[in-house]
């Protein structure tokens, strides 16, 4: 998908990166300093709903075209994330030990129409 | 407020204030959320920086592999979908100390009806050496007075030594005790060889354990 700008408002990712520092937390998250939350907005007109992104492949768009001149066949389509990553976190526990994994689906890496 | 947002998701485009403090406040919930945790934990009693980094040293360093024991503190293949998979580094606190052996407190918290299964276990010692006598010194750890390992220390240098505790730690996180505490012994050692921690803290026996943990509910996952 599309990283946001300001020529369109369709669906795009819109990249925002969250410093541990600035939620006070850098004294208990040990690594990393910080993380791209990123998080999806814009519009999914007809043609382009249930398009996975730029991954729609030529099947999909003839498809959204056909379904964008009976609009009622298209529903309601929302600009969501359709891909995201883990996030590994090194961090202290309330009894200080020191806890390392990988929290799942934390980072929005792309967005698509519903 | 601000222009319409998208009708379908009634998502209205943030203001950069808003935006941020939105975002933020996500992130937090987010991270708690996933961790399981009901609060941000708070710090009390952190462990000395050094302490610390001679820890990561050792696990990554892959001193552990080298004795074909386990240790790695890198990733691993990971647990199910279902379950949250971790590494974690435990420093003692010394409960008590005397010439021939040492008592090592532990502290290990879960929420109600958490589900830790225990995958790999190991305790790091530090052993200071030249010890007393010819005879090579007998180091023994125990679990309330049961004998878990024991091993004979053969060089005469000091160093880490690590023991693979994963029966006990198993048991251990079977019950609902949260403090775990194990008796050091060494026979044939010099006065307080094994008071790793009294020394700046630097040498601060620690465990490390995998595990996966299983919220109350959660369905099984398959093997």
């Amino acid at each position: 998908s599309l990283r946001c700008d300001q020529t369109s408002n369709l669906c795009c990712r819109k990249d925002y990166y969250v410093d541990f520092r600035d939620i006070g937390w850098n004294d208990w998250i040990i690594k990393p300093e910080g993380y791209q939350i990123n998080y999806c907005m814009g519009q999914c007109p007809p043609h382009v709903a249930s398009s996975p992104g730029m991954a729609s492949s030529s099947h999909t768009a003839v498809l959204n075209l056909i379904r964008a001149h009976n609009v009622r066949a298209g529903g309601q389509s929302c600009c969501v994330p359709t891909h995201r990553r883990p996030l590994s976190i090194l961090y202290f526990d309330r009894n200080s030990n020191i806890v390392k994994t990988d929290i799942p689906d934390m980072i929005v890496d792309a967005c698509g129409c519903s | 407020g601000g222009k319409p947002g998208c009708p379908s998701c009634r998502m209205p485009t943030l203001e950069p204030g808003t935006e941020r403090r939105f975002l933020l406040e996500l992130a937090k919930r987010q991270i708690l959320e996933k961790l399981h945790l009901s609060e941000r934990p708070n710090v009390t009693q952190p462990v000395p920086r050094v302490a610390i980094a001679n820890a990561l040293h050792h696990l990554h360093v892959g001193e552990a592999q080298r004795d074909g024991q386990l240790g790695s503190f890198a990733h691993w293949d990971g647990p199910n979908a279902d379950e949250l998979g971790y590494e974690i580094i435990s420093f003692a606190k010394t409960e008590f100390s005397s010439p021939s052996s040492t008592g090592l407190r532990f502290r290990f918290s879960r929420g109600p009806g958490q589900d830790v299964h225990i995958l790999q276990a190991q305790l790091w010692l530090y052993v200071q050496a030249p010890w007393s006598g010819l005879s090579p010194a007998m180091l023994r750890v125990s679990l309330g007075g049961a004998l878990l390992s024991e091993r004979q220390l053969e060089a005469q240098a000091s160093g880490w030594h690590t023991f693979a505790l994963l029966p006990a730690l198993q048991a251990f996180f079977r019950g609902q005790e949260k403090t775990l505490r194990l008796e050091l012994e060494c026979r044939g050692c010099q006065a307080n060889a094994t008071a790793g921690s009294d020394a700046g803290g630097s040498h601060q026996p620690f465990l490390v354990a995998k595990a996966t943990m299983r919220e109350p509910g959660q369905r099984v996952a398959k093997r």
